[in-house]
């Protein structure tokens, strides 16, 4: 899961994804 | 969101066809005057730009938010790149030899090869060809997407059969809509179900070809797309 924050984060967020 | 949308009574499809993000465009990178460069840094750049929006699209079909958030990053990782090809494949379909990976960025065999993505060129194209002589409709565009996603054969699921009553739903809404269709054509849903082994090899070849740009050093890649790369070797 570390490895892969960013989609992690991506799909915790329930708001438009704003990092790139 | 400015498309279309086709009433065909069944939920999950209009429910896939109301989410269907609406094609992103490219931005010319302007940082080389070598256009074959440029070609791959933009499509790079648009690509990872794609990537975060299929990840928002992905929340919402029908029963993917239901699954777990490890289930959820499994079917994304393993299925990422089959889901992108499909929308590249659909938005070339009717575009002759190009490849149309945005309104502003299509790219013919020559411009391709020139780039080094021959081998992309080649299996996008068999791939497009095929859904050309299906005719394929946008309803079984926005299915076939989800499908992929849904099928995509991750490992470690913490949840298969949730997993697989996402399958089960998706695979009922095509059929449906298969036998709505007049004239009916016998066999449709089996034929399209017959597509995704040449659309799990084109990711396949997709994947390897990113990998082999990021070893190279020339094209920098972003953050998400790497990780997703990462993801898949």
């Amino acid at each position: 899961k570390e490895k892969h924050k960013i989609l992690h984060r991506l799909l915790q967020n329930s708001t438009s994804p704003v990092e790139l | 969101d400015t498309h279309p949308i086709k009433t065909n009574g069944n939920k999950v499809i209009s429910q896939l066809l109301l989410t269907e993000p609406a094609p992103l465009c490219a931005t010319p990178d302007n940082s080389t005057n070598d256009d074959n460069l440029k070609a791959l840094l933009t499509l790079c750049d648009l690509l990872n730009r794609e990537l975060l929006v299929m990840i928002g699209w992905a929340k919402h079909i029908p029963g993917f938010s239901a699954l777990s958030l490890v289930d959820q990053m499994a079917l994304l990782q393993s299925g990422w790149m089959e889901t992108l090809v499909l929308s590249v494949v659909s938005q070339s379909l009717g575009y002759g030899e190009e490849l149309v990976f945005a309104g502003n960025l299509r790219l013919d065999q020559a411009q391709c090869r020139a780039s080094g993505l021959s081998d992309l060129y080649t299996a996008l194209r068999q791939l497009t060809t095929k859904y050309q002589q299906m005719n394929l409709s946008q309803e079984e565009v926005v299915t076939l997407k989800a499908m992929a996603l849904a099928n995509s054969d991750a490992e470690n699921l913490e949840n298969a059969e949730a997993v697989q009553r996402f399958q089960d739903g998706l695979h009922e809404a095509l059929q449906e809509y298969e036998i709505s269709q007049q004239p009916v054509e016998l066999h449709r849903a089996g034929k399209l179900l017959m597509t995704l082994p040449l659309l799990r090899q084109t990711a396949n070849r997709a994947v390897d070809t990113f990998c082999r740009l990021h070893l190279e050093g020339r094209v920098p890649m972003h953050k998400l797309f790497l990780e997703m790369l990462d993801a898949k070797i």
